[in-house]
C-alpha cells in the first residue's frame, strides 16, 4: 500500500556531461549514471545494488546530493508493480 | 474478411507454421476457417517489414535463437533497470522471463529457415528493451524504455501493465507520460512513435479502462480472440480498445496456442493472454509501415479502425452495435480483427490526416450524490469549441475525466452517450474492487467509440452502482474532452472497395460536407436579404 523506495535516483543538474554525470554519481555511492534523452539535464542515477528497496527514502543520500552545487533536484525512484500479461 | 483459401499459395518450410493459425486459418485446432491477420495478402504484395524495427519491451530477448538473430537489432536492444546493452533474457528456473522471446518470434521469427514458425514481420528487425524481469518497476526505467531510440524504433510493443487483479488503478507516472508525449510528437522524424499495449488479461473481474496505459489515446490497445472468435475469457473489455488480434487461453487444445520462438532455441506451441495479442499488432503495422513509412501514429489509429473485420468474431456479452457515422464496433475486440493486406494496400494510397484539435467541450464542477439506486445523470450541451481556433468537427478520441468517490468502487458503473446516440461503457463493475477511500481522481476515461462522429450536441454522462449491497457515492467533477479533425479526414483517401468502411464514411462525409455548405450559403443569403 505505501508503496517501496528503490536506490535509483532521477538526478536534474546544472548543465552537466554525462561524463560529469557519471563522476558525481561515483563519488557518491552510485554505480553509474544514464542521460535521460527525452529531457533536459535529467540523469538516471544507478545503484550498486539494483535490487535493493527499502520501506523509507534514503533521506541522507539525497541530502548529501541536494548539497552538491551541480545538483538542481533529486527524486528517489518509487518502486511499483507491473504485470505481464 | 472471407478468401479462398485455396489462392493463397504462401508456402514455408519451418515446422510450426501450419500451426500458426493466426496467419493462415485453414481449420486447425477447431479453428474457424478464414479466421486470422490476413498477412498472406500483405506478403504476396510483398510487404513482410523490411526497414521496419519493433522493440519488445519485456524481460529480454533470446537473441542467440536461430529464429531470432539474423532479424535481431542490437544497437536498438538495452537494458533499463541495470544499465546493461547486452539485454539477454536472466535465467530463472521457472522459464518466467520467456515472455519478451515469445513475444519477439511472433513480430519477426525469420521465415523459410526451417525453425520454429514465422514472424508476421519476417523480414522486420526486433530489438529487445528489457525493463520487466527486476523485482520493480520505477517511473525512470519505463520512461527509458518507451523513448530508447525513437529515431530508430517505430513501433514498441508492450505486453505488461498494472496488476489485472480486477481492483487497481493504475497508470503511466509523470515521466512515462513525459517521454510518451515526446514519443508520439517527435519520435520516427515527427511522424511518431507507435504504441501498442496488449489489454488486460483481468477477465470480466477487470476493466482495461482502468489501466492508464491502455486507456492511453498514444497508444493502440489490442484485444485478442481464439482461433473460433471467441473472446478468450481472460480479454477485458473497455471502451478504449481499438482492435483485436488473437491469442488462446481457453481451448485445452495443446495446437490452438500461439507458435513462436522460445527460451534458448527452442520453439513453443503454448504462447497465451493478451500478451501474444500486442506483437501480433505491431507486426501487422510493421507492414502497413512497409507500405508507406509516412504514417504518423494516428494514421495508423485510422487505418486500424478502417481496416479491421468483424469477421467472425463472437463476444457472448457486448453486442456489436455502429456509432453515429456507421462504423461497426464492439465493447470487447473495439473494431474488429486487424486485416493486414486490407491495411498494407490502404496504407499505400493514405493521405495523412489532417491536424488534430483539442476542445475542452465542458465541465460539471458540482458535486453530485449517486445514490445506491436509479442514475445520476449530467449532461454537458456542447458546440465543440465552434468559431474557436480549436473546434473539432471530426472526432477521434474522447475522453470523460472524472473525480468520483464510492462506498464501494467496484460497484460503480459509468456510461457516457454522444450526441449521435452511441453509448459507450466507460466504466464497467469490478467485483472485486472494493477501495473506499481514494476512487477516480481526475481520472480520464477515454472511449474509440465515437470515432468519425459530430461532436456538436448534448453528451450524456450517467454514473449509477450495480452490486449486491447498496452503495452511495459523490461524483464531485467530470470534464468532456474531445480530440480530432477541423476538415473531413477521409473526404481525399482514394477509394478501391466500395463494399468497404472507407467508401461509407467517405460518402458520408461528402454529405455532410455538402450541407453544411448549403448551410451556410443560406444563412449567407438570408443575412444579407
Amino acid at each position: 500500500e505505501e508503496g517501496i523506495f528503490t536506490n535509483h535516483f532521477l538526478v536534474e543538474l546544472h548543465e552537466q556531461t554525462e561524463d560529469e554525470a557519471h563522476q558525481l554519481a561515483t563519488e557518491n555511492g552510485f554505480d553509474s549514471a544514464r542521460k535521460l534523452p527525452f529531457a533536459k539535464d535529467l540523469f538516471h542515477f544507478y545503484p550498486k545494488d539494483l535490487t535493493q528497496t527499502r520501506r523509507r527514502r534514503s533521506l541522507q543520500l539525497r541530502q548529501r546530493l541536494e548539497k552538491d552545487h551541480r545538483v538542481k533536484n533529486v527524486i528517489q525512484q518509487e518502486g511499483f508493480s507491473r504485470t505481464k500479461r | 474478411g472471407y478468401r479462398d483459401l485455396n489462392a493463397i499459395d504462401t508456402n514455408m518450410n519451418d515446422p510450426l507454421f501450419s500451426k500458426q493459425w493466426y496467419l493462415i486459418n485453414t481449420g486447425q485446432a477447431d479453428g474457424t476457417p478464414g479466421l486470422d491477420l490476413n498477412v498472406a495478402e500483405a506478403w504476396e504484395l510483398g510487404y513482410t517489414g523490411k526497414g521496419v524495427t519493433i522493440a519488445i519491451m519485456d524481460d529480454g530477448i533470446d537473441y542467440l535463437h536461430p529464429d531470432l538473430a539474423s532479424n535481431y537489432n542490437a544497437d536498438a536492444s538495452f537494458d533499463f533497470s541495470s544499465n546493461d546493452p547486452y539485454p539477454y533474457p536472466r535465467y530463472t528456473d521457472d522459464w518466467f522471463n520467456s515472455h519478451g522471446t515469445r513475444c519477439a518470434g511472433e513480430v519477426s521469427a525469420a521465415a523459410n529457415n526451417n525453425i520454429c514458425g514465422v514472424g508476421v514481420a519476417f523480414n522486420s528487425k526486433v530489438a529487445g528493451i528489457r525493463m520487466l524481469d527486476q523485482p520493480f518497476m520505477t517511473d525512470v526505467i519505463e520512461a527509458s524504455s518507451i523513448s530508447h531510440m525513437p529515431q530508430v524504433v517505430d513501433i514498441y510493443s508492450a505486453s505488461w501493465g498494472p496488476t489485472d487483479d480486477g481492483k487497481t488503478v493504475d497508470g503511466p507516472r509523470e515521466l512515462t507520460l513525459q517521454a510518451m508525449a515526446d514519443g508520439v510528437n517527435k519520435g520516427r522524424g515527427g511522424k511518431g512513435s507507435i504504441y501498442v499495449w496488449a489489454s488486460g488479461d483481468g477477465g470480466s473481474f477487470d476493466d482495461c479502462n482502468c489501466d492508464g496505459y491502455a486507456s492511453s489515446m498514444w497508444t493502440i490497445s489490442i484485444n485478442s480472440a481464439i482461433n473460433d472468435g471467441r473472446t478468450a475469457l481472460y480479454d477485458e473489455s473497455c471502451s478504449s480498445t481499438l482492435a483485436s488480434t488473437f491469442s488462446n487461453g481457453r481451448k485445452r487444445n495443446p495446437e490452438a496456442g500461439v507458435a513462436t520462438t522460445d527460451l534458448y532455441g527452442n520453439c513453443t506451441l503454448r504462447h497465451s493472454g493478451t500478451s501474444a495479442a500486442a506483437p501480433e499488432a505491431a507486426g501487422v503495422f510493421a507492414l502497413a509501415l512497409e507500405a508507406n513509412p509516412d504514417l504518423t501514429w494516428r494514421d495508423m489509429q485510422h487505418l486500424a479502425v478502417l481496416t479491421s473485420k468483424r469477421n467472425q468474431l463472437h463476444d457472448e456479452v457486448h453486442q456489436w452495435r455502429r456509432n453515429g457515422v456507421g462504423l461497426e464496433f464492439n465493447h470487447l475486440f473495439g473494431y474488429g480483427v486487424l486485416d493486414a493486406g486490407g491495411m498494407a494496400k490502404m496504407a499505400k494510397e493514405w493521405k495523412a490526416v489532417p491536424e488534430r484539435f483539442h476542445c475542452v467541450a465542458g465541465s460539471v464542477q458540482e458535486p453530485r450524490k449517486v445514490a445506491s439506486d436509479g442514475k445520476l445523470v449530467l449532461t454537458i450541451d456542447t458546440d465543440a469549441c465552434q468559431g474557436k481556433d480549436n473546434f473539432v468537427r471530426y472526432l477521434e478520441h474522447v475522453q470523460a475525466v472524472v473525480t468520483v468517490n464510492a462506498s464501494r468502487r467496484g460497484d460503480l458503473n459509468i456510461n457516457l452517450t454522444s450526441p449521435a446516440g452511441t453509448k459507450s461503457i466507460l466504466l464497467s463493475r469490478r467485483p472485486r474492487d472494493e477501495d473506499s477511500k481514494v476512487g477516480f481522481d481526475k481520472w480520464p476515461f477515454m472511449t474509440t467509440h465515437t470515432w468519425g462522429e459530430d461532436p456538436r450536441g448534448a453528451w450524456i454522462l450517467e454514473v449509477g452502482f450495480r452490486g449486491d449491497a447498496p452503495q452511495r457515492g459523490v461524483m464531485k467533477e467530470w470534464t468532456l474532452m474531445l480530440h480530432g479533425t477541423q476538415s473531413a479526414p477521409y473526404i481525399d483517401q482514394i477509394v478501391r472497395d466500395y463494399q468497404s468502411k472507407l467508401a461509407m464514411s467517405k460518402k458520408q462525409e461528402l454529405e455532410e460536407e455538402l450541407d453544411e455548405a448549403v448551410e451556410r450559403s443560406l444563412k449567407s443569403l438570408l443575412s444579407k436579404s
